[in-house]
């Protein structure tokens, strides 16, 4: 329940529908979501309280280092991994499919989607045995049906190397970029090395979404003539 | 925590005084990744002359504070003083775990109080 008084009529003005009740895992803040927030309020973090310099305004509403709108970034972690068998070691014909699945229940529909990052880390033994070739990863959306299934093939993409995370930019591949975010996300991803060469494995999956919500959201006020 | 207002009453001229908002206070401690907290600040003091001109730097003084302030000097009973109020502000960000386990960023405009002005 929203607590009630001031502490409710602020988390209103925050936009947040409840009280977070914390993580219910405590789980490391992904480096990524560091930087961005270094980014909007390095006085902040640094020396614990706040300082504008003088003159500096950020633009509203703009994630810079992403270089898109938004006022709204999530880091979403992958649903399915409790769930995903572990790998047989497998010739490179019958590379594995990995189902993953993202809640996106906490995105308001009044929210705008301007970017969906797939990233998937894969583990340091596949990276070291690469083909020279590459790989090719595959992006499906996977059905209800338990386990992936191909399904529509949302996007193909090169994977040169997998020393560093492989991103892939879901927005209008798995959602058109003017709908509303879906409520959930479920995809069927494959990672097939394009010379004959070891199976790689997924060790991480996670999706970056920034969304604008207009309601917070104020334009810039014009300099007084 | 606020800054005392000297001598209990409006604390000398409009201008912004220190508030700062710890989340821990609030009880947000545990879903608030960062900040801690932040310096929301608050405006207060006088705005009769000359206060309700722009000091050096400040915002430009509006012409209708200035009129008011001079009303209420020639005749106290015509209406009262400008009022002090935020004249600049700016955004603060906050990283936190939502009720979905994920990790969000959010924006928010106006959480800062940088300059006060009468109007």
């Amino acid at each position: 329940p929203v607590p009630p008084g001031p502490a409710a009529a602020l988390l209103q003005a925050l936009g947040l529908r409840d009280a977070p009740q914390g993580a219910p895992t405590l789980r490391p803040v992904p480096p990524v979501m560091w930087r961005l927030f270094r980014r909007r309020d390095p006085q902040e973090t640094r020396s614990g309280l706040r300082r504008t310099p003088p003159g500096a305004t950020l633009q509203p509403c703009h994630v810079e280092e992403l270089g898109v709108a938004g006022n709204i970034v999530r880091h979403i972690p992958d649903r399915g991994a409790a769930a995903r068998p572990p790998e047989p070691a497998s010739a490179a014909a019958q590379c594995p499919e990995w189902a993953v699945v993202f809640d996106l229940s906490a995105v308001e529909p009044a929210e705008r989607p301007s970017r969906a990052r797939l990233e998937l880390r894969f583990a340091a033994a596949a990276a070291a045995a690469a083909p020279a070739s590459g790989w090719e990863l595959s992006v499906a959306r996977a059905g209800e049906a338990a386990g992936p299934d191909p399904g529509a093939v949302l996007l193909r993409q090169a994977v040169p190397a997998l020393e560093s995370p492989v991103r892939a930019e879901l927005l209008g591949a798995a959602w058109a970029p003017n709908a509303s975010v879906p409520r959930s996300l479920r995809l069927a991803l494959a990672l097939r090395p394009r010379a004959p060469a070891a199976c790689a494995r997924l060790a991480e999956a996670s999706l970056l979404l920034v969304t604008l919500d207009p309601r917070l959201c104020h334009p810039l006020a014009r300099p007084r003539r | 925590k606020a800054e005392p207002v000297a001598g209990g009453g409006l604390g000398g001229a409009c201008r912004a005084r220190r508030l700062y908002v710890s989340f821990r206070e609030v009880g947000w401690h545990r879903w608030v990744i960062a900040p801690r907290g932040f310096l929301a600040n608050y405006c207060q003091g006088q705005c009769a002359l000359p206060a309700a001109l722009s000091g050096p730097g400040g915002p430009p003084a509006l012409n209708h504070a200035v009129l008011r302030a001079l009303m209420h000097a020639a005749t106290p009973r015509a209406g009262g003083l400008p009022c002090c109020v935020p004249a600049r502000l700016s955004p603060i960000s906050m990283l936190f775990f939502d009720n979905s386990d994920n990790v969000v960023l959010r924006h928010y405009e106006d959480m800062v109080v940088d300059e006060c002005g009468c109007r």
